[in-house]
C-alpha cells in the first residue's frame, strides 16, 4: 500500500528515453535509506549500511550530487530507497528469479532492489557478487543513466567479476556530468609539493603532487590521469598534520638552490611545514614558535592575504590582498621595490576587460603546465609565459591569457556530503 | 559431502532452492529479449498515466491488487510461466533481437541462439531493461535496439605510469 500510494501521488510522464538517459532529481542533496523490512540475509546491517555509503560516495564524488542517509523521516520524503528481497519482494511488480541471472533492478521512484538469493558479498571478499558493484550500478539508474554497453562503464548490464579497479572512468564521469552538471566550486588554494623521496635503491629523486584545498578538504589532483584520486576529498588533519583544520589563505613552497621551506597561511599566522616528517614544525630555527605572525615572518606584508605564490624566477613571494599584490623579495626578507601595486599594473589583461579584478582565490604555479594559474569562483586565467611571448610579442609581460572555467582544465573535484566525508 | 565439517558447519553450501530458471531454449530467450527490450512483446497490456492527473485503466489496479495479495502467500511457482498470455515466436524478430543482443554483448552475431549466446544469457545481470521501461508500462520503446550508449572511440586520456595512489589501497 505505501508502494500504491508512492506510485499514485507521483504523476507521472512517459520520459523521453534519450540515449544519456535524464535528469531523474532537480535537487542535489538526495536522502537515501536501506528500508527496514529490506535488510539483507547475508550481510549484517552495518555491513551493507557501509556498502550503500560507499556506493553512493563514489557517485558523489564524480558529480554535483550529495547523499546522506536518513533514517527517521518519513518513507515518502527520502529520495532512494534500497532493500532486499527474494521472489516477490517489496511490493514490487517484478518478481526475482533466484539464483543466477537478474541480481536487482532500480525503478524510477527511486526504489532498488536486491535479490537476496544472490551471494552477495563485500568488497574484497573473492567469490560472489560484489555488491558495492551493484549497488553504484543501480544507483546510476535511479539517477537517470541507462545501460551502457562499453567495456569499462560501471553501467554495462552484465555484471563483471575480476576487475582490479572498480572506479569510475572518464565516460561514466561524462555521462552522468551530462545530466547534473560538472562540479565547479571556489578554492582556498592550489598548490604543487615538492619533496624528495629516496627510491628503493636507494637514489634521491624529487616528486611533486598537486593539491587542491577547499575549507577543510583536499584533493590530490592526478594530473596524468585528469581527475582527483579515488577516494578523495579527504579531511585536512588525515594529510597535513597541525595546519588549520578548517582551511587556510595559501600555501607557499619556497624551492631554490638556497632554500626548500612550505609554508601556509591562514589570518594573521602562518606555519612551516615540515616535509620530510609530513607535519607542521612547532618551531623555527631562531626558536620562534610557531604559529607565527605574518607581519613578523614577511615585514609589509599586510594579512589575511587571499592567497600568494611563489615564483621561482624571481625567487619573489606575490602576496595578494583585495586587489593590490605585494612581491616580497625572500632573499631580501623584504618587500619588493614599488611595491604593493594594483593588481592590473603586476598582471595586465591580455584581452582588455577580461580580468579577475583582485579579490582571487588561489593563485597557483603549475610544474606539470610550467605556468602561473590566478584562480577566482569557477574561474581561471593563465599567466603568459616566456614561451608564449617568444611566439606572440604583443602579449604584456605576466599577462592574463582570456578566462577558462576550472572545471575544463582540473576535472571532476567534486564536494561529498559533510556526513559522508569519513565512512 | 565432505566426511568431516566445521563445528558449525560454517563450511556447509545449504542448497538454495530458488534458483533463475536458466534460459535453454529459444521460448525463453525470447522471454528474456522482449524482458530486456530487444523485441517488442506482442500483446502486454498497455498502461498509461495521465499527466495532469493520475489514472489508471482497470486491469492495472486488478493486477497490482493481485500482486500485493500474491506476495503475502503465493510460494514460488516454477514450471508454468508466471502470467498467462504466451509470446508468438516470429522467427525474424526473434533473429534481429539476437543479432542486437548479441551485437551489443560482443558475441559473434549470428541471429541465431548458439551456445555463446545462451552462456551470455544466463550470466549474472542488472533487471532493468536495456531500453529503459516505463514504471508500469510494459511495452518496450517502439526502437527495439538497445537504445544505450555504443560508445565510439571517445577521447582518449593519460593513462597513470606511475605507482598506484595510495588511495586505492587505501579505499
Amino acid at each position: 500500500k505505501r508502494h500504491l500510494a508512492a506510485l499514485v501521488s507521483k504523476s507521472r510522464r512517459k520520459r523521453d528515453l534519450g540515449e544519456t538517459g535524464y535528469m531523474a532529481f532537480s535537487k542535489k542533496v538526495l536522502k537515501w535509506r536501506l528500508i527496514g523490512e529490506g535488510y539483507s540475509s547475508q550481510l549484517t546491517v552495518e555491513e551493507q549500511r557501509y556498502i550503500f555509503r560507499l556506493a553512493f560516495r563514489m557517485w558523489s564524488e564524480v558529480s554535483p550530487l550529495e547523499f546522506v542517509e536518513d533514517t527517521r523521516s518519513p518513507l515518502e520524503d527520502i529520495d532512494i530507497r534500497l532493500g532486499f528481497g527474494t521472489g516477490r519482494h517489496l511490493g514490487c511488480n517484478q518478481r526475482f528469479d533466484g539464483t543466477g541471472q537478474e541480481f536487482a533492478h532500480a525503478w524510477f521512484l527511486g526504489d532498488i532492489h536486491f535479490d537476496d538469493d544472490e551471494h552477495f558479498t563485500a568488497p574484497n571478499a573473492g567469490s560472489g557478487i560484489s555488491l558495492l558493484k551493484v549497488a553504484v550500478h543501480e544507483i546510476g539508474h535511479v539517477l537517470g543513466l541507462p545501460h551502457i554497453y562499453r567495456p569499462g562503464s560501471i553501467m554495462q548490464p552484465s555484471y563483471l567479476p575480476h576487475e582490479s579497479v572498480f572506479e569510475m572512468d572518464w565516460m561514466d564521469r561524462k555521462a552522468i556530468q551530462h545530466l547534473y552538471g560538472g562540479c565547479k566550486g571556489r578554492f582556498n588554494t592550489v598548490f604543487d609539493w615538492i619533496r624528495r623521496e629516496k627510491t628503493p635503491y636507494g637514489e634521491v629523486v624529487i616528486r611533486f603532487n598537486t593539491y587542491f584545498m577547499r575549507d577543510g578538504w583536499y584533493w590530490l589532483y592526478e594530473n596524468r590521469n585528469n581527475r582527483t584520486r579515488y577516494g578523495d576529498p579527504v579531511a585536512l588533519q588525515i594529510g597535513w598534520r597541525g595546519v588549520p583544520l578548517d582551511g587556510v589563505d595559501a600555501c607557499v613552497h619556497v624551492w631554490s638552490r638556497k632554500r626548500d621551506a612550505v609554508y601556509f597561511f591562514r589570518g594573521t599566522q602562518f606555519w612551516r611545514y615540515d616535509s620530510e616528517n609530513d607535519g607542521v614544525f612547532t618551531q623555527d630555527p631562531e626558536g620562534h614558535r610557531y604559529p607565527r605572525l605574518i607581519s613578523e615572518g614577511f615585514p609589509g606584508v599586510p594579512s589575511p592575504i587571499d592567497t600568494a605564490f611563489y615564483d621561482r624566477r624571481d625567487s619573489h613571494i606575490y602576496f595578494f590582498k583585495n586587489r593590490l599584490v605585494y612581491a616580497f623579495d625572500v632573499e631580501a626578507n623584504s618587500l619588493a621595490r614599488g611595491f604593493p601595486k594594483n593588481i592590473r599594473d603586476v598582471f595586465p589583461p591580455v584581452v582588455s576587460g577580461d580580468h579577475p579584478d583582485g579579490n582571487i582565490d588561489a593563485a597557483y604555479f603549475s610544474y606539470t603546465h610550467n605556468a602561473i594559474f590566478l584562480l577566482k569562483g569557477a574561474r581561471f586565467w593563465q599567466v603568459v609565459g616566456s614561451r608564449d611571448r617568444w611566439r606572440w610579442l604583443f602579449l604584456p609581460r605576466n599577462g592574463l591569457l582570456p578566462h577558462k572555467e576550472v572545471d575544463q582544465h582540473w576535472f571532476d573535484i567534486c564536494n561529498v556530503h559533510p556526513t559522508a566525508l569519513k565512512l | 559431502e565432505k566426511l568431516f565439517h566445521n563445528r558449525d558447519h560454517s563450511d556447509v553450501q545449504t542448497l538454495n532452492s530458488h534458483q533463475a530458471e536458466v534460459i535453454t531454449d529459444k521460448y525463453k530467450a525470447e522471454l528474456f529479449l522482449s524482458r530486456y527490450g530487444f523485441m517488442k512483446p506482442v500483446n502486454w497490456e498497455e498502461i498509461q498515466f495521465e499527466d495532469s492527473h493520475t489514472s489508471f485503466s482497470g486491469d492495472f489496479l486488478n493486477d497490482l491488487q493481485a500482486t500485493i495479495q500474491e506476495g503475502a502467500s503465493v510460494p514460488h511457482s516454477r514450471d508454468a510461466p508466471q502470467d498467462d498470455y504466451m509470446i508468438p515466436t516470429e522467427s525474424e524478430a526473434f533473429a534481429s533481437a539476437l543479432k542486437e543482443f548479441q551485437k551489443v554483448s560482443g558475441l559473434p552475431v549470428t541471429g541465431v541462439f548458439d551456445e555463446a549466446t545462451k552462456v551470455a544469457m544466463n550470466k549474472p545481470r542488472c533487471g532493468v531493461p536495456d531500453t529503459e521501461i516505463d514504471l508500469n508500462t510494459a511495452v518496450a520503446a517502439e526502437n527495439s535496439s538497445a537504445s544505450d550508449i555504443e560508445n565510439s572511440p571517445g577521447d582518449t586520456y593519460e593513462t597513470d605510469s606511475n605507482n598506484t595512489s595510495e588511495a586505492v589501497r587505501r579505499r
